[in-house]
């Protein structure tokens, strides 16, 4: 049975889908067999991989609104251990479509049980909001990673965002927990992102010990550098380890894929 | 009477508070009397500008519920010829308040109509969504800009957010032109960021004398540059002209701001 992530913030432009992309392909890379689900009708993963939503016939979309469609045929390889479900603009409508099912918030863990049993881990990128699509990933999800940028109007959120996690989990999945930040975008030598950082990792160690579904969360290491390059290799349907192997953002990755990897075996 | 300008993007964390508010100090430093709006229930305009919209007895929020409270003690003063229209984060509930008000989209024109007529400008922070609020701040302005960043994936949603602002305008504001594009968090040395810009210009060229509604759109000039002093300033409550005047963040927002002045004598 896979470990199911859900990468989610619902700010905007916070590198939710950098990090899904290349944290995964750094993963399949390590040996793990990964499945990236693009849950954005943004479709940026998809195309971040390579993959134009407008050419096919069966995306994550149609498997939503009829999980029996949920074959061998939705799911796209990438690399060698690296498969994608991908997504397509339509999907903006599954919100309105799906508002009266019983069963609206757990579609994606049907569609997870039927496709995805064959992976070691599950990387879902959520859009940048909190409605159904987001619900439907931290339904299907054992663990949220939250991609942040070390800044004072980005840290105003998350004490917000992580009540909203934990009351959109206790209804639809109780078990869930926020394993931890991830910086990205992060410029290493300024004083204040180091206060940011501070301040973050203040918040972390005083829920220690108590109930909340962020308990055991941590500020997680390394931190992602901003590099040219991570903004570039979408623009060929690359992770950055196809497009710039030696580049900053690719041993960056490669790192926090490597210090994940060793903190979930030990979970 | 003000010119009334919208800046807008539904995509998140784009520079559109960052670029408001700096863009507004610069216009009152050059001898504009400015006056900004803070659209968004995030309040990062208000924070911004040094105002906790936690102590607020009065704020947008509750003149769009009732716009006869549109009095001047809804207007903060911040510096010489620069005030502010403070958020809150209740306001998030208006767009469900105001759903089924026949006049629902034209609270903020009546809004500014009341406390907004002795300014030679009016600079609107719309959130990163194309709900009501964002609906107010195009129905109630003259010119919207368009911040975003010079990056790949923020490219592929600009001909979907043009085609919007012009639906969303013609519904309730036929006049409303779209400016420009203000390139924000900008690498003038990427090669990539520099062939996103060629493509916008591209874009807009290719628009000229057609009846669109961004037809006499232009990248605008300067772009500004990354620098983590636009990052800062707002955890004191300042904009970049008073944390940090010579730095080139400041350079970059007087500059645009100069060339604007410019451009809308021009108009
Ligand atoms: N470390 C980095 N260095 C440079 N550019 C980056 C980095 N991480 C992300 N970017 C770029 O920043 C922009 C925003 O990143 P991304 O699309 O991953 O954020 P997101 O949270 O998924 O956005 P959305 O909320 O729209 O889904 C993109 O253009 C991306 O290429
Ligand atoms: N030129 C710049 N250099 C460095 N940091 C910047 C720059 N412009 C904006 N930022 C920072 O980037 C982040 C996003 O900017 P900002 O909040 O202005 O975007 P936004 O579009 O208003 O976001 P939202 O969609 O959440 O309203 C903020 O932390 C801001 O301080
Ligand atoms: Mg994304
Ligand atoms: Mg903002």
């Amino acid at each position: 049975r896979p470990l199911v992530v859900a990468l989610m913030n619902q700010k905007g432009g916070v590198g939710k889908t950098t990090t899904t992309v290349n944290l995964a392909a750094a993963l399949a890379h390590a040996g793990v067999r990964t499945l990236v689900v693009d849950l954005d009708p943004q479709a940026h993963a998809s195309l971040h991989l390579g993959v134009d939503p407008a050419d096919l016939p069966l995306t994550l979309y149609e498997a939503l609104l009829d999980p029996s469609r949920a074959t061998q045929d939705l799911v796209r390889p990438v690399s060698a251990r690296l498969d994608l479900i991908p997504s397509r603009t339509d999907m903006a409508a599954v919100e309105s479509e799906l508002a009266d099912a019983p069963d609206r918030s757990a579609r994606l863990t049907e569609v997870l049980a039927r496709a995805g049993a064959a992976y070691d881990a599950v990387l879902i990128d959520c859009p940048p909001s909190l409605g159904l699509l987001t619900l439907n990933g931290l339904a299907s999800a054992r663990l949220v990673l939250i991609p942040m940028q070390a800044h004072f109007l980005a840290l105003q959120g998350v004490g917000k965002l992580l009540e909203t996690v934990a009351a959109l989990g206790a209804g639809v999945n109780p078990g869930l927990r926020v394993d931890g930040v991830v910086l990205c975008m992060h410029d290493t030598s300024s004083t204040h992102c180091r206060e940011v950082v501070d301040d973050l990792e203040g918040f972390f160690s005083a829920a220690r010990g108590t109930g909340v579904s962020w308990a055991d969360a941590a500020v997680l290491r390394p931190a992602i550098r901003r590099n040219i390059k991570l903004a570039e290799c979408p623009s060929f349907g690359q992770s950055i380890f196809a497009y710039a192997p030696s580049a900053p953002g690719a041993e960056d990755y490669r790192a926090l894929a490597d210090s994940l990897v060793e903190r979930w075996r030990r979970q």
